[in-house]
């Protein structure tokens, strides 16, 4: 699975989500990436996510619209990224990582995978990572 | 006024080692690729959207080019692009035989459905002028090897191997 999220200098935002499945799986398995507030979620008002890992299991949970949900309630990105994939795995079992930007452009990244690869640019920085607190 | 900012991933799992290499690079092309779209006036949409585009024909990851197969090896692909103004959803599910399934997500977008599915899925996008791509063009000697090894029991599960 793959994903990007972006904001723009009015606000506007967008979470975009592509993938394969997953290896082995049933022909007409249908998994989390297309459920709207499971693979991504966006809202103007609140940020944007995109999703990645055990799919039934973001789907179940609803990772994409939880990160938003703790947004809604003042939770920092990071921490909301963080508490949405740490909860699925908690409770639902399996791995899952997200990337999260909130309305005012704050990042999160978090995952509960062995890794993740990610990458932002960020004024005329690039910022990357695959491991854990990288 | 808030800073533009393109957030990428590349999918989360257990990743060996020789991949580390190649998926950062992907991803940092794909950062860079929805930067530039929107540093040269492009919407932040047609910069999400190129970005996951780049890692769709990237065959190191499982997107477009490189997707993992089912149990009888076909690329069976799905797309979510959502935008946050009026919160409009464009989706495509099991689509084959096309090279970006995120482009045929973003034309689903600007119908009165979100979500296609299947060979609907597929038809839509050809009747549209996203060009048809074979499977041979889709499948790599990697998510064969993958589908070999999960069906031989060498990995656990599916889900554990394959990131994303």
């Amino acid at each position: 699975t793959v994903g990007a999220i972006g904001i723009d200098s009015n606000g506007h935002m967008v979470s975009c989500t592509s993938t394969g499945g997953m290896n082995g799986k049933l022909t007409g398995r249908v998994g989390d990436t297309p459920i709207p507030g499971s693979g991504g979620y966006c809202d103007d008002n609140i940020g944007t996510v995109s999703a990645t890992g055990n799919g039934e299991s973001i789907l179940r949970y609803n990772v994409s619209q939880r990160i938003l949900a703790y947004l809604e309630a003042g939770t920092g990105a990071q921490e909301a990224t963080r508490l949405a994939v740490e909860g699925m795995t908690k409770r639902v079992g399996g791995e899952a990582g997200a990337i999260t930007i909130a309305k005012n452009g704050d990042v999160g990244i978090a995952f509960t995978s062995k890794r993740m690869s990610w990458a932002y640019v960020k004024g005329s920085k690039l910022y990357y990572g695959i491991n854990p607190n990288e | 006024m808030i800073e533009p900012i393109i957030v990428v991933h590349g999918g989360a799992g257990n990743y060996t080692y020789a991949d580390i290499s190649r998926c950062l690079r992907g991803v940092r092309a794909a950062a860079i690729k929805g930067h530039q779209v929107v540093q040269s006036g492009g919407s932040i949409l047609d910069a999400t959207v190129a970005a996951v585009e780049v890692m769709e024909a990237d065959p190191e990851f499982n997107a477009g080019k490189g997707s993992v197969l089912t149990v009888d090896g076909k690329v069976q692909m799905e797309a979510l692009v959502m935008e946050g103004e009026h919160m409009k959803v464009g989706s495509v599910t099991g689509i084959t035989n096309v090279a970006h399934p995120i482009s045929v997500a973003k034309l689903v977008m600007d119908l009165p459905h979100s979500i296609l599915g299947f060979e609907s899925a597929t038809a839509f996008a050809h009747q549209n002028g996203i060009p048809f791509v074979p499977d041979e063009e889709l499948i790599t000697p990697a998510s064969l090897q993958a589908l070999e090894n999960f069906k031989n029991k060498k990995i656990s599960s599916a889900a554990t191997e394959i990131p994303g």
